[in-house]
């Protein structure tokens, strides 16, 4: 699966409260809701986006992603992409 | 910076200027996305610095080759790396690439000590590079802090992950910065502004609502229409446009004429040599001279100087035609190509030339009018002044915006061609600590130095009064009163697409009089009239958004600009809301210069600000005469008070049936 998987982000907008510890515990909950379990999901988070807003950074399948998209409180799942200099 | 900051007015000895009254912008924190950090160039020095300021809650953080207590001090307060997004996608680069790298905030690639030390590094007197461009370099904020955030790595020229640059947004919010300064961007086509593949566009809405103001580089895909990046409303996005300085080489020919060039050549006056020009005697007459293809097989090149032409803007044409030269034991390279401003040493500091069609149509006349043509290639002088313009940059991306034609981008133009600052010593072209580079990378710190000063001095304006003020008071005119031209094939007249407000005039922005100011209900409102869903806006604001049924039109978000992609028959009323932030009582008057058959209006025409009136709107209506599709025809609109001149361009295109495909 680490072959199959992209990273992705989910971002879920403007966070809901102040805790950014129970923030990060959100979205590992999230995903572990579509990958079984809270170890895999601690395996397959790259970050948790916890001050500025809410959202995550994770390695995920075509079909996570999809599943992802549709739970509540998640605006949009998008593939990374790379950015250069100028 | 040894120039551009005196060109700006920002001279570090007059006692009246913005970098004065700001005192050096002391205090502001700017945070750079970027390669990292050199932290012993001398541009990061801590001396004269008080403590770090008490609101700061980023951490430095130690990695390979970087000592967070050795390598951050009152300069440098904030350095950490982010690389988990780049990893997980693509592997390990620092193995595989084969190029230098840390995994730390060092900077092995020098384009983040380059771009830091522009906008926030110390005073450093009497540096040159390579003996050129001589004088004292700075950052545009030079008591300024830097945090930094290296997001991109040293693969490939630079690579930045969109996963890596959110969570830079993320902790950079959450650290206090003021300003954020990105030299990164992504190609066209463009994602759009609420799509997190761009990962600027969104972590940039959440630094601006926190009151942070983000400021982009547009992209070095110019002179051609349509690649301005980081087209965001609420990003300040950066043309680049030379300076009065040249690098002026004397090309002295065996009649006694002598042509001039630029060049960064450091070696000495050479006596005069041969001159070959390597003429085609197949079907194409012109083959074996062109730069990137040049053929010296069958000629006698050794111990000569080489002409040849090419049509590439890159540097790829002049590397090529340097080996093929080198390796045929020739002395010298003289390339006649589109001027392009940007210079660079040619490899191994070979004595190249860089002429325009015209001078090197010339020399080739003279090669082929004599038997033994001769040359004599002299060391490049620096001028600096008025016998030179300004001008926007050819490689410096153009608008219109491809996402949002209505809204004006690129914002600004600021000095992005030849800047000398701190580099790397990795960096390829580094000279005993300073390197020049070019590119709106370049250009971009210049107006983060910029932001710092105007946030030290207006230290409550918002992200978007502080872009207001650079944009209406940008200069338009050399201080001659002749119009800035543009880079391109023809050179023309600037305009707004290639400059924005025009370049950027610091110290009028001080006290620009009125700011056509936007909080996030403004921004909302251009979500809406981009037909983003209600939920999305609301997740991205933080708020319950709905958007009327009636979709408010993107022409009203209250920008420093009107444009108009698209106008009938019909006249097109739009509204602006100024905001005074001069002096109390005050009236001003609008002036407007209409684009060429377009009739412009504004109502009211005077705007009477008192103690209890700060905030007034008015409406331009603007009708078209043309009866067939134009392109962009431009003007502008003043408002002044016989002190302050807040000045906006007007944008107009007529479209009398769907547009094809122009630009």
């Amino acid at each position: 699966r680490r072959v199959e998987g992209k990273v992705h982000i989910v971002y879920m907008g403007e966070k809901q409260h102040n805790d950014p510890g129970m923030i990060t515990d959100s979205h590992h909950h999230l995903l572990a809701k579509i990958v079984g379990s809270k170890q895999k999901a601690s395996e397959l988070m790259v970050y948790s986006y916890k001050h500025g807003f809410s959202g995550f950074a994770a390695k995920l399948t075509e079909s996570e992603a999809k599943k992802i998209a549709e739970l509540p409180g998640v605006v949009r799942v998008i593939p990374n992409t790379l950015h250069r200099l100028q | 910076t040894t120039r551009s900051w005196d060109s700006l007015g920002l001279s570090y000895e007059s006692n009246s200027n913005l970098l004065h009254n700001s005192s050096n912008g002391d205090g502001v924190i700017i945070g750079v996305f970027d390669t990292g950090i050199w932290p012993e160039s001398k541009f990061f020095d801590e001396r004269g610095l008080g403590p770090v300021p008490s609101r700061w809650k980023g951490v430095c953080k130690s990695g390979e080759k970087f000592n967070a207590t050795q390598h951050c001090n009152r300069k440098i307060i904030g350095a950490r790396w982010f690389i988990d997004g780049f990893l997980a996608e693509y592997g390990l680069p620092l193995n595989s690439s084969g190029q230098t790298e840390f995994l730390s905030p060092r900077d092995a690639n020098g384009h983040g000590t380059h771009t830091a030390s522009t906008a926030a590094g110390s005073f450093v007197g009497n540096v040159s590079y390579k003996g050129l461009a001589g004088g004292n370099a700075r950052g545009g904020a030079p008591k300024a802090r830097v945090a930094v955030y290296k997001v991109c790595w040293n693969l490939l020229g630079g690579q930045c992950s969109s996963a890596d640059i959110l969570k830079a947004f993320d902790e950079a919010i959450h650290d206090g910065v003021d300003v954020l300064s990105l030299s990164i961007g992504f190609g066209i086509p463009l994602y759009a502004d609420v799509d997190e593949r761009d990962g600027i566009a969104t972590g940039s809405f959440h630094a601006v609502a926190n009151g942070i103001s983000v400021v982009c580089g547009a992209g070095n895909d110019g002179p051609s229409a349509q690649t301005v990046q980081n087209t965001a409303p609420w990003i300040l996005t950066v043309a680049a446009n030379s300076i009065d300085r040249a690098f002026l080489a004397s090309i002295t020919l065996g009649n006694n004429k002598t042509l001039v060039g630029q060049a960064l050549i450091t070696r000495k006056e050479n006596a005069f040599t041969g001159l070959l020009y390597p003429e085609s005697h197949g079907l194409d007459p012109t083959a074996s001279a062109i730069c990137q293809a040049l053929t010296l097989n069958g000629t006698d090149a050794a111990g000569k100087v080489v002409l040849c032409f090419t049509s590439m803007s890159g540097r790829i044409a002049i590397t090529s035609a340097t080996s093929a030269v080198r390796e045929a034991g020739g002395v010298g390279l003289i390339v006649a190509k589109h001027p392009s401003g940007a210079l660079y040493p040619c490899p191994g500091d070979f004595p190249c030339v860089e002429v325009d069609y015209e001078v090197g149509t010339k020399i080739l006349f003279y090669i082929r009018s004599t038997r033994f043509p001769v040359v004599r290639l002299s060391p490049p002088k620096t001028v600096v002044g008025k016998p030179v313009s300004a001008k926007v940059a050819f490689f410096s991306s153009r608008g219109p915006n491809s996402v949002a034609p209505a809204i004006l981008k690129p914002d600004i133009t600021a000095p992005g061609v030849n800047i000398l600052a701190a580099a790397s010593p990795l960096d390829e072209f580094a000279d005993n600590g300073y390197v020049m580079h070019s590119g709106t990378s370049m250009a971009t710190p210049h107006i983060s130095g910029i932001v710092a000063l105007l946030k030290a001095l207006h230290p409550t304006w918002s992200p978007a009064a502080i872009k207001s003020a650079i944009i209406t008071t940008a200069r338009t005119a050399a201080p001659s009163g002749l119009t800035i031209f543009s880079e391109g094939s023809p050179q023309k007249l600037a305009d707004p697409f290639d400059f924005g407000g025009g370049i950027v005039n610091p110290n009028a922005a001080a006290d620009p009089g009125l700011v056509y100011d936007m909080g996030t209900s403004d921004y909302a409102h251009y979500l809406c009239a981009m037909h983003y869903n209600n939920s999305a806006i609301s997740h991205l604001i933080g708020n319950l958004t709905k958007c009327p049924l009636q979709k408010p039109s993107v022409l009203d978000v209250n920008l420093p600009s009107i444009t108009i992609p698209s106008i009938r028959t019909t006249p097109i009323v739009v509204t602006r809301t100024v905001t005074n932030v001069g002096s109390p009582n005050s009236i001003y008057e609008a002036t407007i210069e209409p684009p060429s058959g377009v009739l412009v209006s504004v109502k009211p025409e005077f705007l009477v600000f008192n103690s209890t009136i700060e905030k007034i709107s008015f409406q331009v209506t603007i009708s078209t005469t043309h009866q067939m599709n134009t392109d962009y025809l431009f003007g502008s609109l003043t408002w002044t008070d016989k002190v302050h001149i807040v000045r906006i361009p007007l944008s107009v295109r007529t479209e009398m049936f769907q547009p094809y495909g122009n630009d």
